[in-house]
């Protein structure tokens, strides 16, 4: 799945994902990727997120919705990303899941589920202070 | 992270989506080209099997796609979900933002709104997404996504099907709910 989230130079948010779903899933079955505040969500009185992982628990959670209402209160971008894993792992401690956020000041963070074999989470980042898009690591929780 | 704008930031290591996405900005594009042109990148480049067509065959062996975009501005979504034949799934959705009062279509009726916005209807299988699904269907369909169903899903193929004992038990719950226990 890919997740984006784009912020204007006028702090217009647009965010988005494309996914071709669960691998051998059940016909029909949808995941968390084309669902409202669960793949991902942008306001521009306050910023977008967008999820990655395993759709069938995560779109249960809203994350992105709630990462964006996380940022609308102030709370740093990676610390919004890591607050919505943590409501997450409270009933899915073993789930599979990544979330990126940005808020309308161009702040950015990432956060994870750390399970054996996905302890780091990559993601790409572009902005004027970054010669070229730029790959981002970050430790999962 | 300095603040800084704009700003493109998009899940695992895609660079050449976010290289589409930063060069639309670039070029004087909207915040929504950007993600729509972005994501559609992975849906050209298959992106880790995960995106586009290709990939992720399910138990019929089909690929279909699933895909949103929102505009922070006026809150508008699109968004296709189970979308088949159809590659640009993003694309559609752009398209349910600007031709239709909606949020999401879903299946063979969102591919049908597809064509109708000039997308072409093709095959999203590969020659590697049939391999993944047959050598699948020759490990007895693990994994899978049943679960208490006969025959054991965690051992063999389908097609599946309720144990026959749950649902007596069921029936009999029911009677009994209508006759002396209701609100």
């Amino acid at each position: 799945t890919i997740g984006m989230v784009v912020i204007g130079e006028n702090g217009t948010v647009a965010s988005g994902t494309s996914t071709n779903g669960a691998v051998h899933k059940i016909p029909g079955r949808v995941g968390d990727s084309p669902i409202t505040g669960a793949g991902s969500y942008a306001d521009s009185t306050a910023g977008g997120a967008a999820a990655t992982g395993d759709g069938d628990i995560m779109m249960r959670f809203l994350p992105s919705y709630q990462a964006v209402e996380y940022m609308r209160m102030g709370t740093d971008p990676a610390v919004a990303c890591q607050k919505v894993i943590s409501r997450i792992q409270k009933y899915a401690p073993n789930f599979f899941g990544a979330v990126i956020c940005a808020n309308t000041t161009g702040s950015y963070g990432a956060a994870c589920n750390k399970i054996p074999g996905f302890t780091q989470f990559h993601f790409m980042v572009s902005s004027p202070s970054l010669s070229q898009p730029t790959e981002k690591v970050v430790d999962c929780i | 992270s300095p603040a800084a704008l704009p700003v493109v930031v998009n899940t695992w290591a895609f660079r050449k989506a976010a290289e589409t996405a930063w060069r639309v900005l670039q070029l004087g594009g909207s915040e929504l080209d950007a993600v729509e042109r972005g994501c559609g990148q992975c849906e050209i480049d298959q992106c880790d099997g995960s995106v586009g067509y290709g990939g992720s065959p399910d138990e019929s062996g089909e690929t279909t796609l699933d895909a949103m975009i929102m505009d922070g501005n006026t809150m508008e979504v699109g968004a296709v979900a189970d979308l088949r034949h159809v590659k640009n799934a993003i694309g559609v959705a752009r398209k349910v933002i600007e031709h239709t009062k909606h949020t999401l279509l879903v299946g063979e009726s969102a591919s049908l709104f597809a064509v109708r916005m000039g997308f072409p209807y093709e095959d999203l299988t590969t020659q590697k997404s049939l391999l993944m699904y047959s050598k699948w269907l020759n490990q007895n369909c693990q994994p899978n996504y049943w679960k208490n169903v006969v025959p054991d899903s965690s051992e063999s193929c389908g097609p599946y099907k309720r144990p026959e004992k749950i649902i007596y038990k069921e029936e009999l719950t029911i009677s009994q709910r209508s006759i002396h226990n209701h609100d």
